[in-house]
């Protein structure tokens, strides 16, 4: 496999922080 | 005509994509008022049905579940709504693709942190922003000569993608920064002052101030 | 049936579902052998047809001009391959917001940094770790009295999570790691080995050996 071209791919490596966050958050409006 | 029940927390942009939908298909889609995040998406009367507790989720009368929000506005949605022509519903799965891949996690780079949701990182929001840029720039320059997305009339395109962006124009696009994105801005000013997405998510409030961020 | 150009790299899991679609449809879909990654989507001919350069992208035998790997599956699909009532069709929308929403983050947060093209956090590949144990565990519990994700035949479903799924079974899912999931193992070695499939991945090598990470 090409490294590098995947090593150019745009891709989303960190979701899970901000969907921790947006959950967090929307738990404690909820509440 | 599909109907059924939403669990959703209030104010969830991804869940406005599903209520739209059926507003324009007449579908019956009531959210459950007694839905409370955190509390009954844990409960295993819940987790039966949506294994992962996630939401927004969706039950219809007839007892057939779904999650992903896109699911859920596709299954309420009308035919035309989708797409008329072949080429036309792959152009809609197009829009849906690049809402969730190339929109959401520029806006959520740059929006979270603003509101102190998530944790500011400068060259995270720097990188956000300039993401921001292009995509406002594609989506102006291919909405030079369109109305709508695709076809000639509203479709799952403009709700899928103008919800995905709202986040952005509420509370970081002030007016200085979204003044040169004369099409874009004009798409998305005629989607969210649509009658029956007025009903969904209200009278729109622009961003007018960029908040500051908590370094 | 629609026929048309792929333009893509090699080896590139997204242009497989494009491509896998398209063996099961008969639609006629060519790779483009002249493309270039780098260097023709960077060429003023190639960013007229698709402006952000991006791929895989197609072009339709007429001139219909689509990009995002899904669309373009879509697209190429049968009918029956895109779900054969709304509510199969809704389950497909479904599995494909869930590959490319909660398998790809995973895949990329582990995955990349173990190949050593992104950069290694301890505290994000535990978390992506712990992710795709979620996911298995889901897929298998779902799979537990199912062959296929949708419906009792083969859809567009099963061939966007397979490839999503794909750089997880081929890297870092080690056989240690991935014996507790027999149920999503079946349904995964039943879709890599389907002759349709084989046709466009060659023969499926599963990881050995998880590679090291590079601190």
């Amino acid at each position: 496999m090409a490294l590098e071209i995947l090593a150019q791919e745009k891709v989303w490596l960190n979701k899970s922080k901000y969907a921790d966050a947006e959950r967090v958050y929307y738990e404690k409006l909820s509440k | 005509m599909a109907s059924g029940t939403l669990y959703t927390y209030l104010n969830n942009f991804r869940a406005y994509k599903a209520l739209i939908a059926a507003q324009y298909s007449g579908a019956d889609v009531k959210v459950d008022p007694a839905f409370e995040f955190g509390v009954t998406n844990k409960q295993e009367s819940f987790l039966k049905k949506f294994p992962q507790g996630k939401v927004p989720a969706f039950e219809s009368k007839n007892q057939e579940y779904l999650t992903e929000s896109n699911a859920i506005a596709y299954f309420v949605s009308s035919e035309q709504f989708k797409g008329s022509t072949l080429y036309e519903q792959a152009l809609v799965q197009q829009f849906i693709s690049y809402a969730d891949n190339e929109i959401l996690p520029a806006s959520y780079a740059w929006v979270y942190p603003s509101l102190s949701i998530a944790q500011f990182n400068k060259l995270s929001v720097d990188r956000a922003i300039e993401d921001v840029k292009g995509i406002l720039a594609y989506l102006d320059n291919y909405l030079l000569a369109k109305t709508y997305l695709v076809g000639e009339r509203i479709t799952l395109a403009d709700i899928t993608v103008a919800c995905s962006l709202l986040q952005l124009y509420q509370h970081v696009l002030n007016p200085e920064f979204r003044k040169p994105y004369i099409n874009v801005n004009r798409w998305f000013d005629t989607i969210v002052n649509q009658p029956k997405v007025v009903k969904i998510i209200g009278a729109f409030e622009y961003c007018q101030k960029s908040a500051e961020f908590n370094q």
